[in-house]
């Protein structure tokens, strides 16, 4: 089987989902002062599993507008201005669905991916790991 | 009833990954 190691390697998804991966990579955002990408990551993850019927819902996908889009946080600045209107709209009119924020995230994964992560790879908090 | 920086941060940790 492949060691962890390799597989952090391999994609950004394999990285994420191994936990000392995900730590580490958290450790190195939180340096470079963009772990609220991550964090972001991993809310949509959590609410795309969260159920409907609760009302707990609406208010985490408040919480997750509030905190990371309707603001100029570093989240916000990487959306596309129709991902962010879309996102207000729905829960404006309280319409909240599991895959809202899956365009969001797909953005910012994009942008993980092209950026943070291929710094993660060089960085000597992972070198020093390896 | 739960603050919102509770809620988010339950969510956040509901996706992390745990120790196999």
């Amino acid at each position: 089987p492949d060691s962890p190691l390799a597989r952090w390697t391999k994609s950004l998804h394999s990285l994420l989902g191994d936990q000392d991966g995900a730590y580490l990579f958290r450790t190195f955002l939180e340096r470079e002062k963009c772990v609220d990408t991550l964090d972001f990551w991993f809310a949509c993850n959590g609410f795309r599993q969260m159920d409907l019927k609760d009302t707990k819902t609406l208010r985490v996908a408040k919480a997750i507008y509030k905190r990371y889009i309707e603001n100029n946080s570093i989240v916000s600045k990487q959306l596309k201005p129709a991902t962010k209107t879309y996102i207000r709209d729905s829960i404006k009119k309280q319409q909240i669905d599991s895959i809202m924020f899956d365009q969001a995230q797909t953005e910012i994964q994009s942008v993980m991916e092209e950026n943070a992560y291929q710094m993660f790879l060089t960085s000597d908090i992972y070198l020093e790991y390896v | 009833i739960d603050s919102e920086d509770d809620l988010l941060q339950e969510c956040i940790s509901s996706a992390m990954p745990k120790k196999k």
